[in-house]
């Protein structure tokens, strides 16, 4: 993964625990709400106990367009697919830096030949990072060929999705859950998956998505009811 | 001396998860585990061992919680017991010198004994010094585990005789520091006491409210808990236990996205001792619903007496028959309050055995807002009319006419004046009778003539009769969203 340029991703947001410790991803889909993974929400369940970063290229490194909201709501998502949302307690401010993504419109799937991406702070196994928001052109691949006995054996369900490449490996791949994989259409980019699960990255083919068409009007109610 | 790898649980086939964790090469499992026992970056709780390539990753805490898949090659293996970081045990695999007795004599007067020289065994004998206690104890079947860790004692040197209702193979030594736990009566412990180990009550839901997946299952999530190997600790049903040392009971979930879960267990020392409901505090309703609040969608899931709600989808610990699929309509997620069946107001069936349904810590809206109009729609009967939250946003689309939201503050920082308020600013024009329709509550920011350069109020600043409100666009979302300024250069 290479490093981003600033105000690449203005999306991208980092979940921290009410200590700011950085915890997992999200991303901004609205000016007061956050999509993010299910799992990085399972303990401690009280909204109060996160809070949301947004604006940020460097994890550790003091921004000037840095805007931090707590979060007023959780909501999983019902049926216990791997993604949430936040309620944020107020809008944030929309700019260059700090800007939502858009979602799909429709319940389709990315076309096979979509160029999309993958971003991620770049954890990488066993070294410390240098804290920079990452990304990688990063395919997706349908579930007949990750659910080959090869890769991820007929794990992948339904409403997920895998990517990468099916040969070799990509380094520093180990995304974090809650982040996204976003879609070039046109001019603006769409998301299409959350980042869930993963193997390591000596294997191909990782990590798993949640796939976000099957989810958006889950995600369109939930935010018109809260 | 034992094997090392007995300190663990194994699972086949199975790969688990984890952020934290370390990569070895090691010859075999055993090799593994020491590098599990000596892990310095983390408190290793597990280890998993590939056969092919004969890779060792240690994992660290909480792996029950993580995802699975299977994967032929991987070996799993997680430690029995849960050495958390404040409480630092032995193994209990060296001499066996003193036995703690852990029993529950006569449920509901004596939870729990502890005595540590009730007991005495050595590898030749054992030796027991009270013969009263003796007598009440009833004893389970109980014991794979037992005859490999006993064998070395004699049944008669037990010092039992066969009155005592306790045959050869009852001692289940499965606690750490030369700790003997002598099972006692299947009732067990109702309620919780210290970490829960000893609790035995039939709680089978998770505390946010996720049903259990039966012990002897391994579906949706394969692990090494087998009720057959481990007699000792209760695995019975799916109900909640604490079979390694965890800080309370829990349980693996019925979600196949959520591994495992801790359960809310009733303490045993609330004032009902033994099978009373902790007492909680109950917080103060936060949310309201209007009417019967049968179109509440909130996510208040406390009931008013402080007891969690049991998720609708879940059969435990009370089966019902308000489902998610029979009631279609009534937006029964989770563990949610809800009125799926006209009652008074929003309930929901609880995760206390003893108490099956309760209505819910919320508040009427309508004491604490504006009463509805005596013409007014019922609020049961409007779409949307009673949600727990109005539906508003805190942010405009266009130039916010229909802008709900509860900013009562101008740009410039000036508080909003009431709308149906002539005071200190008289106006007539733009009440809350005049343009019904315009949301004019309260003294919040509104745009009830369509003013183009968006929402506004008059203010209570004597000298200054109005102003606009700065809201953020919501906007973004729809028309502006994934638009992005920079566009790096990806070389690789």
């Amino acid at each position: 993964m290479c490093n981003a340029s600033p105000g690449s991703w203005p999306w991208h947001i980092s979940l921290r625990m009410s200590n700011n410790m950085h915890h997992c991803a999200g991303t901004l889909i609205h000016p007061q709400w956050v999509l993010t993974a299910a799992q990085c929400l399972q303990r401690p369940t009280e909204p109060s106990a996160y809070r949301v970063f947004l604006g940020i290229q460097n994890l550790i490194a003091s921004e000037p367009s840095l805007q931090i909201r707590s979060v007023q709501k959780v909501l999983k998502e019902p049926s216990g697919a791997d993604i949430a949302l936040l309620k944020l307690n107020s809008p944030v401010t929309i700019n260059d830096h700090v800007k939502p993504v858009c979602l799909p419109e429709t319940s389709l799937m990315v076309g096979r030949n979509a160029v999309c991406f993958l971003t991620a702070w770049g954890k990488k196994r066993g070294t410390d990072t240098d804290n920079r928001l990452k990304d990688v052109e990063f395919p997706v691949l349908e579930n007949r060929i990750c659910n080959r006995p090869e890769f991820l054996n007929g794990s992948v369900k339904n409403n997920e999705f895998c990517g990468g490449f099916t040969f070799g490996s990509i380094g520093n791949c180990e995304a974090e859950a809650g982040g996204p994989l976003v879609c070039k259409d046109k001019d603006r980019f769409v998301q299409y998956g959350v980042t869930s699960w993963g193997l390591d990255c000596t294997q191909p083919s990782k990590p798993v998505f949640v796939r976000i068409p099957s989810f958006v009007s889950w995600i369109k109610n939930a935010m018109a009811a809260h | 001396k034992g094997d090392i790898l007995d300190d663990y649980l194994r699972t086949d086939g199975v790969w688990l998860l984890t952020r934290n964790k370390q990569v070895y090469n090691t010859n075999n499992e055993k090799e593994c585990a020491e590098k599990c026992e000596a892990e310095r970056n983390f408190n290793c709780r597990a280890f998993l061992f590939t056969r092919k390539k004969l890779q060792c990753l240690t994992l660290a805490e909480n792996t029950k919680m993580t995802v699975t898949f299977d994967s032929v090659d991987v070996v799993l293996y997680e430690k029995k017991i849960i050495h958390l970081k404040n409480t630092p045990m032995q193994g209990w695999k060296k001499t066996t010198a003193e036995i703690l007795m852990g029993m529950n004599v006569d449920p509901g007067v004596t939870q729990q004994i502890l005595l540590p020289d009730l007991i005495t065994v050595t590898s030749q004998s054992v030796r027991a010094r009270s013969r009263t206690l003796e007598k009440n104890l009833q004893w389970n079947a109980c014991s794979v585990m037992v005859k490999t860790t006993m064998e070395n004692f004699p049944e008669q040197s037990l010092g039992f005789s066969a009155s005592t209702g306790m045959p050869k193979s009852l001692i289940c030594m499965d606690l750490p520091q030369n700790t003997m736990h002598l099972p006692v009566s299947g009732l067990g412990s109702q309620c919780l006491s210290g970490k829960g180990e000893n609790y035995r009550g039939r709680i089978a839901v998770t505390e946010s409210g996720k049903a259990c997946q039966p012990w002897n299952t391994q579906f949706p999530h394969k692990h090494g808990w087998i009720p057959d190997r481990y007699p000792c600790k209760g695995l019975e049903e799916n109900y909640c236990r604490n079979p390694d040392g965890e800080k309370r009971p829990w349980c693996y979930t019925i979600n196949g996205n959520v591994r495992w879960e801790y359960c809310a267990i009733p303490h045993c020392d609330g004032p009902e001792q033994g099978i009373a409901d902790v007492p909680v505090q109950v917080p103060l309703p936060e949310e309201c619903y209007q009417g019967r609040g049968q179109s509440y969608r909130g996510t208040a899931s406390i009931t008013a007496s402080g007891k969690k709600c049991q998720a609708w989808n879940s059969m435990f610990p009370h089966r019902h028959e308000k489902t998610p699929d029979r009631f279609p309509d009534a937006d029964l997620r989770d563990n949610y309050c809800r009125n799926p069946d006209g009652d008074e107001s929003p309930w929901c069936f609880t995760t206390d055995p003893n108490v099956t349904w309760e209505y819910c810590n919320l508040k009427r809206c309508d004491d604490h807002t504006q009463k509805p109009a005596p013409n007014d729609p019922p609020a049961t009967t409007a779409q949307n009319s009673d949600l727990s939250t109005p539906t508003t946003s805190d942010c405009i689309n266009g130039n916010g006419k229909d802008y709900r939201g509860t900013v009562a503050k101008t740009a410039r920082g000036r508080t909003c004046q009431e709308w149906s308020s002539q005071k200190p600013h008289s106006h007539k024009y733009f009440t809350p009778v005049t343009h019904p329709g315009a949301g004019l509550d309260k003294n919040f920011c509104r745009n009830p003539d369509g003013d183009v350069n968006g929402v506004w109020c008059f203010t209570t600043d004597p000298e200054k009769k109005w102003e606009y409100c700065e809201i953020p666009r919501c906007s973004s979302s729809e028309h502006d969203c994934g638009k992005v300024s920079t566009r790096s250069e990806r070389a690789c």
